[in-house]
């Protein structure tokens, strides 16, 4: 599609489909990390906008995945059959260097809208919803964070422009992680997946902490580079909600005599 | 219930541990408990094994997870728990290797708690810490202060993370319990969790129980 000004006031635009492989592929090889050949999901269609964000610019990308049939029980307990999902990514290109701040997908029913993104399914500005990052005031040491208002600094549901030297400072917050918590990454991959991860996290307890109504502070912890899934899997418990367990007679009160 | 009361200072709760990458937050729930039930009713705290249930409680599941009040009905099957030192922790499940003579601690029985906070209250004062299993909800990323998360994101349905009621009181007129998590010191406030009281916040109120000590 041509390249063109949406409307004065949203400075997103619409660049030429080619301007969106670089950050798309980049989105692509995150999204299919760790996979064997032959396990990758594919690209069928991407559309986007961009806006100028800092140094850099913000690309919001809609695309279409095509995940491949999967019939080998090495891989998968049950055969898949071939899927298609839509995502949308939010990467940050600064001078060349990409990174992921949001992945969200889901399945497409490719019955009901037909393959990919639905042509009408035009998002208007006033739809669109900018999701920023936090500042590094999250990883401040504990004690002294304490005055800190994470609604005062982020502008999450606000429209303002991603702070200035934005992947300098997510990089600054994430290596104060590092050393924290002694965090090493045997590959450079690796470390580029546990940062998008990270930023991920932070929009995360972000919103945990704009929702909570109690005096809670959410942010940097050293569960900050697992995925959901990771960090459930691992650390949680789901055998507490499936099984009763053996039944126990009730305690007497307290003040039963 | 008094209104506040703290085991902490009182001796019946030991230094907080970490499961490591293992889903056996049920384990140190259940050992938390015994430990001061053993406390206020025979007089010593003993830090209490956990490894012994992720290996010979056969009901449970390890690192995938368990359910208290299996893990109480082990502890009585088998004979008693083992101390942290005699039977120490690995973080991933083993043959069993328990031995009854090794055994530091028993327990005659157990049972389930009411679902009235201040019911729960009045027991945890009089009684001792209490076995408690939550929503998990925000955990991953908590660092200090009372969670109170909109219930519908921190539902009573969806218990999935077993920890220990040691403690409960009011910060600047907010009620909480105080909470010992097994995620290790440098988690939360120093390994502790605290959660708003009173509202059923995570559930907290739906799976309280306790063992018994003669």
């Amino acid at each position: 599609a041509p390249a063109k000004l949406r409307d004065a006031g949203a400075q997103a635009w619409e660049p030429p489909s080619s301007a969106l492989l670089g950050p798309a592929r980049f989105a692509l090889e995150m999204y299919n990390r760790g996979r064997a050949a032959g396990t990758r999901a594919v690209l069928a269609a991407v559309r986007g906008r961009v806006r100028r964000a800092g140094r850099g610019s913000l690309y919001s990308l809609e695309a279409t995945l095509e995940e491949p049939p999967c019939n080998d029980p090495m891989v998968c307990q049950l055969p898949v059959s071939k899927k298609t999902l839509l995502c949308s990514f939010e990467i940050l290109d600064e001078l060349g260097k990409h990174m992921l701040l949001r992945r969200d997908c889901g399945p497409v029913d490719t019955k009901v809208t037909g393959a990919g993104i639905p042509k009408d399914a035009g998002i208007a500005h006033s739809d669109f919803t900018q999701s920023s990052v936090l500042i590094p005031s999250l990883s401040q040491p504990y004690p002294d964070d304490k005055n800190e208002t994470l609604t005062s600094v982020l502008p999450l549901l606000s429209k303002d422009p991603l702070p200035q030297d934005f992947s300098v400072k997510m990089a600054s917050v994430f290596k104060n992680f590092l050393i924290t918590y002694n965090r090493t990454y045997a590959t450079r991959e690796e470390a580029q997946w546990r940062l998008s991860v990270f930023i991920s996290n932070m929009m995360r307890a972000q919103k945990i902490q704009a929702l909570d109504q109690g005096t809670a502070r959410y942010g940097v912890t050293k569960f900050s580079d697992l995925t959901e899934e990771e960090f459930r899997t691992i650390y949680l418990n789901p055998f507490l909600r499936e099984a009763p367990g053996k039944k126990m007679h009730l305690a007497k009160p307290v003040d039963d005599p | 219930a008094p209104p506040e009361w703290d085991w902490r200072s009182k001796g019946a709760v030991t230094n907080v541990k970490n499961q490591g990458m293992c889903g056996s937050c049920w384990a140190f729930s259940v050992t938390g408990n015994v430990e001061g039930q053993w406390y206020l009713n025979r007089g010593t705290l003993l830090s209490l094994s956990e490894q012994e249930l992720l290996d010979c409680d056969k009901m449970d599941k390890a690192c995938m997870g368990g359910l208290p009040s299996n893990a109480y009905s082990a502890i009585k099957n088998l004979g008693g728990l083992e101390t942290e030192d005699d039977y120490s922790y690995r973080g991933y499940m083993q043959v069993c290797n328990f031995s009854a003579e090794k055994a530091k601690v028993y327990i005659n029985d157990s049972v389930e708690l009411s679902q009235n906070e201040q019911k729960l209250a009045a027991w945890l004062a009089k009684k001792g810490p209490i076995s408690v299993a939550i929503n998990a909800f925000g955990m991953q990323f908590y660092r200090h202060g009372i969670s109170h998360p909109l219930r519908p994101l921190c539902s009573p349905w969806l218990i999935d993370h077993a920890v220990l009621l040691v403690g409960y009181g009011n910060r600047s007129d907010v009620p909480f319990w105080a909470i010992k998590n097994s995620w290790g010191p440098d988690w939360g406030e120093e390994g502790y969790y605290y959660l708003h009281r009173g509202s059923g916040a995570c559930g907290v109120n739906t799976m309280a129980s306790s063992a018994l000590v003669d």
